[in-house]
């Protein structure tokens, strides 16, 4: 099975930028030891369920074509860190 | 859907333009416009009802078009990536939109985006709503392209906005009757013939000189319908009036998009192009709408997808420009359809009236009906007096 390690590495700092701005992940991939980005991988596979896309938690060619997709700025998951940041006007 | 978890108290919201997009600088009405068909996209499926006010104003909901790092900790990225985003109602309820962004208020342009379908999707935000994981719902986080019809509201959105304000009042958008003639020497008592019998062959609304018109015809007579009834002069003859259209007609179609307008009657139809019927013309309904019956009932093109349906009796038919199985204009063979599919709607209708673009009305007899679109039915509370509602009669 491919690991996010085939992918090549902008593609995965792009995921990782993307994840954790639109409320995916809140820290850095991590791999295991076999080399997969594991948190990554997860959050992946959040939005590629949340997304329609075939739930793989690998970056394929699907996966980075709707993130690179015009989209709105307000995060799909809203976490605590999203309220923190917050504010009333 | 997915609700964030706040909501405004009040039904009725207030929202001001504080900055305006740099490249529509020299249309800001267009982008009024826009902005307002975006809350009406809510307000038409909610309790809810929008009000712009002046930027001296107190307001609910603030919009602003701003680039890159604009005071709020949520930088914009540039051309494409974040279009805008907007604030729960808890955080103030505010839109932002990406100024560097290449924005159009006319979904038929190529390129660019479209302000609508983005604001209406941003103001969802505004109200309550957080980020749909059904593809097709409006506040699923992906752009679309444009809709022409306007029709980005799915049931996935209804049920959300429904959720938190409930529906539209049975009277939210009655019938239009609330305007007075500008003048007094405009207005005029109720016709009689109208007034006596309300039936009508068709009707008809249409952009005469930038102004939006709407025609009762009926016999050999055609009246002009005022914000209140029926406008001074009237009712005049079809025949004078009309450059050769004949009496009793039985169903017009607008075909707003080309200009165009189509007459029916018995086994033919006319044609009028900017308002001068085309020459050539009549021709046999058989010849340039294959498929459909004459003596028909009613026709119109429907604001919800575009598509020109024709009504006779107690079936209706879809007729579309490109047949998919053909490509050729024609009918699908799952037609005709029984009228019953439109819930509430009866048979044997006398008309059909797209009002203003907005809503979809059937007349039959004295009685008509308000077309719910998003919902499929009649609205609660009709049918209703034709007369009264649409003639003025007392």
């Amino acid at each position: 099975n491919p690991t996010l390690k085939d992918s090549p590495p902008e593609s995965i700092i792009e995921a990782a930028t993307y994840l954790a701005r639109y409320g995916y992940s809140s820290s850095s991939p991590t791999e295991d030891k076999s080399g997969a980005l594991v948190s990554l991988s997860s959050n992946l596979e959040e939005f590629q369920r949340f997304a329609g896309l075939k739930v793989t938690g690998v970056l394929d060619e699907a996966t980075i074509e709707k993130m690179r997709e015009p989209r709105c700025g307000v995060k799909d998951k809203l976490g605590p860190s999203y309220r923190a940041r917050r504010r009333k006007r | 859907y997915a609700l964030q978890g706040s909501r405004w108290r009040t039904k009725t919201l207030r929202y001001k333009i504080m900055s305006w997009p740099s490249n529509l600088l020299d249309n800001k009405d267009g982008v009024r416009d826009v902005i307002l068909e975006s809350f009406k996209a809510w307000s038409d499926v909610s309790g809810l009802s929008f009000e712009e006010v002046g930027t001296g104003s107190k307001s609910n909901i603030e919009i602003r078009f701003a680039s890159g790092d604009h005071g709020d900790g949520d930088a914009f990225d540039g051309p494409g990536g974040t279009l805008a985003h907007a604030f729960f109602p808890i955080y103030g309820g505010d839109a932002h939109f990406d100024d560097s962004e290449n924005w159009k208020v006319d979904p038929r342009k190529r390129g660019g985006i479209d302000m609508f379908t983005v604001a209406a999707h941003e103001f969802g935000h505004s109200l309550g709503l957080s980020h749909s994981d059904v593809n097709e719902a409006l506040m699923a986080p992906f752009y679309k392209p444009p809709s022409l019809d306007r029709d980005v509201i799915k049931e996935d959105d209804i049920k959300a906005i429904q959720e938190l304000y409930g529906p539209p009042a049975a009277d939210a958008a009655p019938a239009p009757r609330p305007r007075q003639p500008s003048s007094p020497g405009d207005r005029q008592d109720p016709d009689p013939i109208l007034c006596q019998d309300s039936a009508v062959d068709a009707m008809l609304t249409i952009d005469v000189n930038g102004q939006k018109r709407t025609y009762v015809f009926k016999g050999d007579h055609y009246w002009r319908l005022t914000s209140s009834g029926v406008e001074k002069g009237y009712p005049r003859l079809i025949r004078e009036m009309w450059g050769g259209l004949p009496d009793n007609l039985d169903a017009i179609l607008p075909y707003e998009e080309a200009d165009r307008i189509y007459f029916f009657k018995g086994s033919q139809y006319w044609r009028m192009t900017g308002l001068k019927l085309d020459p050539g013309y009549p021709k046999p309904i058989s010849a340039g709408f294959p498929g459909i019956p004459d003596n028909l009932d009613a026709a119109f093109k429907w604001r919800a997808n575009g598509k020109m349906y024709f009504f006779k009796g107690s079936q209706y038919w879809r007729f579309d420009s490109e047949l998919e199985t053909t490509g050729r204009p024609g009918v699908s063979d799952k037609y005709p359809q029984p009228i019953s599919i439109w819930k509430g709607i009866p048979n044997n209708i006398d008309s059909v009236l797209i009002y203003e673009n907005k809503r979809t009305y059937f007349f039959k007899g004295d009685s008509y009906y308000r077309f719910n679109d998003a919902a499929f039915s009649v609205d609660a509370s009709y049918p209703r007096s034709t007369a009264e509602y649409w003639f003025g009669c007392t």
